[in-house]
């Protein structure tokens, strides 16, 4: 489609008909719409260095360098519409893919990522993030939820003053227990949006630039952290090539005051979904207690 | 018997910093994630339990550990089967239930007996997921606040295509109502 999108009652989403990424989304209700560039990337993990033989491992994350390598500059993909659920499948490399869903009466766009096995024929560790990027004016902060009990402001910091740029490393990386919010500081009047990211599992997470969110989903490294392990983050997975992750990221964008009545339930459904049994034929006949 | 202690046990013992944090190594990783599993599997026999006290019944109950490789043998291989969704929460979900299977054309009834619509089959992709077959069912099921609602699924004609009514982009899709829990 030239222009291929994703749609239900609450949210629309655009994306790239070229490079197959995610574009923008927009809450139809409110009026919001917030131009949101996503995609992987991955760090080169340090092996150690001249200014520090400390390697990237289970205790630190230190990359090799600020930037992160982006897995794919494109990603193929495939538009599914139907009465249930509208999806783009998106697939940057043979280790790296995402379906983005939109389900009927769903007020949230679900990002359900796969990750594995990480290649390190090149001998290079990779630790992958999947980066948010927004026009929101952050001035380098956000904020992190821990299960709904603590809001807190996190910001990057800029080592030496008026270093302008922050870089990434184990300082600037902080567990995202829950909800990540990207949202202006206030008093930023014109800025009134939140962007939500519901994780369904702790991962590192960061906001290095302005408007950007960035949350660890994988690591695979080839060097111990001389910090007692004797082994470098390896994990071999099921099949021994390497662990492969499936995970889901749960995107809201709202007005500031109404992102806590969203996000709190969705993320309290994220930890205790409904459980499915199955039973063959006509199962038992369950009266409701 | 199901027993809940297994579980409580196992993610007491996680409650260490490396499991919390990764930083332990490989072996007492895969024993973490062992002490787990068993104690999750002995909480599915607890669940199953307590269904089939619920049913009056000694059916067998299944649990489908991979849905999220689109794995489940029982909705795989079998053409008459009841999907029970448990709700833990304190208010309605309304829930999408994706399930691998092998035929291309299904009836689902809700726990009244009505018709479900609409019911989706997707083909999967290649990347879609780790199982054998070839499509999934998807249909929304709903549970009540701290309760169950059952769903019976038959297959029908094996052959036929899905019987996809396209969801017109745009067009307010109109959940069903169902009784709130």
């Amino acid at each position: 489609e030239p222009e291929p999108q994703i749609e239900n009652e609450h949210l629309r989403v655009r994306f790239d008909p070229i490079m197959g990424h995610l574009l923008e989304i927009q809450n139809l209700a409110k009026g919001i719409s917030l131009p949101v560039f996503q995609s992987f990337y991955w760090y080169n993990a340090s092996a150690g260095d001249g200014l520090s033989p400390q390697a990237s491992g289970a205790y630190i994350f230190r990359p090799d360098a600020a930037t992160p390598v982006p897995v794919a500059k494109r990603a193929a993909t495939h538009l599914l519409k139907t009465a249930l659920v509208q999806e783009v499948q998106q697939n940057f490399s043979q280790w790296c893919s995402q379906v983005l869903r939109l389900r009927p009466g769903q007020p949230y766009l679900e990002l359900e990522w796969t990750v594995g096995p990480i290649p390190v024929g090149d001998g290079l560790g990779k630790e992958v993030i999947s980066r948010f990027e927004t026009p929101l004016r952050t001035a380098g902060r956000f904020y992190t939820d821990s299960n709904g009990r603590q809001v807190l402001q996190r910001r990057a910091h800029l080592g030496t003053p008026g270093a302008g740029q922050s870089t990434p490393g184990a300082g600037q990386s902080t567990p995202e227990p829950r909800p990540t919010l990207l949202t202006p500081v206030p008093p930023v009047q014109d800025q009134k949006v939140q962007l939500t990211v519901l994780t369904d599992r702790s991962q590192g997470g960061s906001s290095l630039q302005d408007g950007s969110l960035e949350l660890m989903v994988h690591r695979r490294l080839l060097h111990d952290d001389n910090r007692g392990l004797a082994e470098a983050l390896d994990e071999p997975g099921a099949d021994g090539r390497g662990l492969v992750v499936r995970g889901r990221h749960l995107v809201l964008l709202d007005t500031v005051e109404a992102s806590p009545e969203q996000h709190r339930p969705r993320a309290q459904e994220m930890v205790t979904p409904p459980t499915v049994v199955l039973a063959p034929g006509t199962g038992p006949h369950l009266r409701q207690p | 018997p199901g027993d809940s202690s297994v579980l409580r046990e196992a993610v007491a013992v996680a409650q260490h910093h490396d499991a919390v944090a990764g930083t332990e190594r490989q072996h007492v990783a895969d024993d973490y994630a062992r002490q787990l599993a068993k104690g999750w599997d002995s909480c599915q026999v607890l669940v199953a339990n307590a269904l089939s006290l619920l049913g009056g019944t000694k059916e067998p109950l299944v649990f489908c550990n991979g849905l999220n490789i689109s794995v489940c043998p029982l909705s795989e291989t079998t053409p008459h089967f009841t999907v029970i969704l448990y709700n833990p929460l304190a208010w309605d979900v309304s829930w999408p239930v994706r399930l691998p299977v092998r035929a291309t054309s299904y009836a689902v009834t809700d726990p009244q007996g009505r018709p479900v619509v609409p019911v989706s089959g997707v083909t999967r992709r290649l990347w879609g997921g780790a199982g054998g077959a070839p499509g999934e069912l998807l249909f929304q099921a709903w549970a009540p606040p701290l309760g169950f609602s059952t769903f019976e699924v038959k297959q029908l004609s094996p052959g036929s295509t899905w019987d996809t009514p396209g969801w017109p982009s745009g067009t307010p899709w109109d959940p069903p109502r169902w009784p709130s829990g």
